[in-house]
């Protein structure tokens, strides 16, 4: 419990810089290999330079993700939770650190890529504005009833992979009913970060976000 | 560290149980949906009645995954974290209680599928005798990289859903040089848990290593 309270005293204080400095943040969760840095690659692609950008990306060990980031030509930081006991999920303060290396002043959009990790990500505010939940459509049907709190806390629910639904005996229809089980207003766009389909959608909800804030 | 101590010992007092019983135990963790469930629903299907078997099945809530395997006619138990906490993990004092539900002096072979997460699982002895990986090739190649204690402290490696690989961009080989590079012992066998390649390695594999311990 002091864990918590701790770092959402620190969130608080994200938050506050995050509006003083005009930045729009966005949680990104999902399980290991959803297709959260694949999104972010083809979404980087078609954002910028219009929106200035940045990546933060939490992994237990290995930088891949954010060299995979860096090709994009957004600035990234990769955040190694081995470094300090392995955490499952980024803590606000490992944001904290991770942001004072950016210039908030000319960024619009900060992205945070939590750790592949349903359950514990959902525990800890990072002091971001919206949280996006991805759901790979390989994963199957019921992981919004078996993981409620991370789709009752997203703003936007991205059921990712969709160009793979011809070769799988999976009921889409059954998910969006679950999620909508769970967190009836949040809405669902249905994705591929291979074939791009659905990228309009998602784009489009992305710059009314970043507008409302400002 | 004190709430692995405390685990630690519990640990130690199911393996002398185990041990005294006769019980072959496996814990098989994964990501969320790589097809744990899928997988012993097939497999049981497969051994019994000739190996007498019992299954504790782990998550935060519903009931879905023992409902699943008790069509197969084998004894489940669901344990659900949200009654104490929403851990993401399964504990050793968890596992003792609802081993004592079952008649250990008759079985064979007790599995455990720990909750979807391949971060906290693998932290936790839980007095199995082995851990078994299970690895979606949807996931990426990289997952033994980013999570190298849920691999290393693994003794079989799974990599399911390989009916899938004409769809993906993916490389099989180079998952398995990452595996090799954090865990070199650990054999992988390829399945898929729809089509049932690889199913007659990994019943021997199990029969095997069930006939060990005897
Ligand atoms: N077919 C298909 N494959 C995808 C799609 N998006 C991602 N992938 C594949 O899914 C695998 C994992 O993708 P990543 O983007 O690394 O997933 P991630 O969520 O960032 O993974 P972690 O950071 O390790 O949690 C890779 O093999 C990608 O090529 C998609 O829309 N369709
Ligand atoms: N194509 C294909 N799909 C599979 C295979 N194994 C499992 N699936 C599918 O993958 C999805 C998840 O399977 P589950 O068996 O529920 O996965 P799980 O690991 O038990 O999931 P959790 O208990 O929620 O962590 C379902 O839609 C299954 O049909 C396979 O070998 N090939
Ligand atoms: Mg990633
Ligand atoms: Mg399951
Ligand atoms: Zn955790
Ligand atoms: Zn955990």
């Amino acid at each position: 419990q002091k864990m918590l309270d701790a770092n959402d005293e620190m969130a608080r204080h994200n938050r506050l810089l995050f509006k003083e400095k005009n930045v729009f943040v966005i949680n990104i969760m999902s399980s290991p290999g959803s297709g959260k840095t694949t999104l972010l690659e083809k979404t980087l692609g078609r954002i910028q330079p219009d929106i200035n950008c940045g990546i933060i990306v939490g992994d237990i060990c290995t930088k891949n993700d954010a060299e995979r980031i860096l090709k994009t030509g957004a600035p990234a930081i990769q955040i190694n939770t081995d470094a300090f006991g392995g955490e499952c999920h980024l803590s606000a303060g490992s944001i904290e650190k991770a942001a004072s290396d950016f210039n908030l002043e000319e960024m619009d959009l900060l992205i945070v890529e939590n750790v592949g990790n349903l359950v514990c990500p959902a525990e800890f505010d990072i002091g971001e504005d919206v949280r996006v939940v991805v759901l790979s459509v390989t994963e199957g049907e019921d992981k919004p009833l078996k993981y409620p709190l991370m789709f009752r806390e997203s703003s936007l629910a991205l059921l990712n992979k969709i160009d793979l639904l011809p070769y799988l005996d999976y009921d889409i229809g059954l998910t969006k009913k679950y999620i909508t089980r769970i967190n009836a207003e949040m809405p669902v766009i249905e994705i591929s970060s291979k074939t791009l389909e659905g990228f309009d959608q998602w784009i489009e909800w992305l710059k009314n976000r970043i507008i409302q804030k400002k």
